[in-house]
């Protein structure tokens, strides 16, 4: 069944015709506390960069997409046993954390580090 | 920048529900302002800055040693007008109940070493309330508190993470860390009447909390001490397969 399938799939150089500006990547992407109306307990910073994935995953990942090696499994059970069984996308890989510096509703003020606030890499899966 | 639409504030766009949501999430709007100028925000700005870049990355090198920190002010205290050289005036700081997975890791009182009042200089320190008598501070001759440590020439730090500890530990409502803060002057002029109004003190006068997640500690598979008991019944079943 692999053999019939693997004629009909997109041979290396049809998936890299595709133009790259649509292939997985990171987006840039900010917004300010104050568009989001929160400035007014939320000192520092003035802007939030969480940036975002978005572009199409080739059915073959290959290495710099830094997919799990499962990955490609669900691009074959999707093709072979099911197509509602979801194939990888694009969301983020790794993340950075942000400082926060607010304050709370009783006065006191608040420093914070959260994590996995910021997007730094992304990969299909 | 927000793509190729420009937007307005957010908040004001009814027709977006996930915004809607995390508004609700948000402290009531009808909460003032906060004051840049007032002392403990310009003292929590300057932590900010040294401890992460314009973009909110934490740096590298920040000493901070913790995750989170919380200044605490004072409540609100009557001013008491007394007469002679000294003042003296308990200050008491709301502990709330610790978040789940923060453990206290330190506690310090930030003040001004040095006040000017009404023409007066004052020189000032902070000490741990001892049970004496249910109202008053007594000057407890440095007993029961750590020596304290000049930070620049407008703040000194006490550490009273011990006091601190004692208060979470043995009340599990109704936390309050209670502080002598008291001042004489400098010139020792006695019999001189001196007007507290008491407002100078809550602005002057405030406590750190110093917090570290401790899932990440767990995490990194660290000794976590004793005061993480709760969290650990709770999970313990998790953190003894991440320990093998």
């Amino acid at each position: 069944q692999a053999g019939s399938i693997a004629s009909k799939i997109p041979g290396p150089s049809q998936e890299h015709d595709r133009p790259e500006s649509n292939q997985c990547s990171l987006h840039h992407f900010q917004v300010s506390f104050h568009q989001l109306g929160w400035d007014h307990w939320i000192i520092a910073p003035n802007l939030y960069t969480p940036n975002y994935c978005k572009g199409a995953c080739p059915r073959v990942l290959h290495y710099g997409l830094n997919s799990p090696n499962h990955a490609i499994i669900q691009n074959l059970v999707n093709e072979l046993v099911n197509q509602s069984v979801p194939r990888p996308s694009c969301v983020p890989y790794k993340y950075v954390p942000i400082s926060i510096l607010m304050v709370e509703a009783n006065g006191s003020i608040l420093y914070k580090e959260y994590e996995d606030m910021i997007a730094q890499a992304c990969t299909c899966r | 920048t927000v793509g190729e639409r420009s937007t307005g504030p957010l908040a004001e766009a009814p027709t977006l529900p996930l915004i809607q949501e995390l508004l609700k999430e948000a402290p009531d709007k009808q909460q003032r302002k906060p004051q840049v100028l007032e002392r403990p925000m310009r003292y929590m700005l300057e932590l900010y800055q040294r401890s992460a870049d314009a973009h909110g990355h934490p740096r590298e090198n920040r000493t901070i040693g913790a995750t989170m920190v919380r200044l605490v002010r004072p409540l609100a205290n009557v001013a008491k007008p007394l007469k002679g050289p000294r003042h003296i005036q308990t200050l008491d700081f709301p502990l709330r109940p610790n978040q789940v997975a923060y453990q206290l890791v330190r506690a310090t009182v930030i003040y001004h070493h040095q006040l000017q009042l009404a023409g007066f200089q004052l020189s000032c320190h902070v000490e741990p309330w001892v049970q004496k008598s249910p109202t008053n501070c007594s000057p407890s001759l440095g007993r029961g508190s750590s020596k304290p440590s000049l930070l620049s020439e407008a703040w000194t730090e006490m550490d009273v993470t011990q006091h601190v500890q004692k208060r979470l530990r043995n009340h599990k409502r109704h936390r309050i860390l209670r502080l002598c803060f008291m001042c004489q002057h400098q010139k020792g002029s006695a019999g001189q009447e001196l007007l507290w109004h008491g407002t100078s003190s809550l602005d002057t006068t405030f406590l750190l909390l110093y917090f570290n997640d401790t899932h990440k500690s767990v995490q990194k598979a660290k000794l976590l001490p004793g005061g993480l008991e709760e969290f650990m019944e709770r999970d313990s079943s998790l953190l003894l397969r991440r320990a093998r």
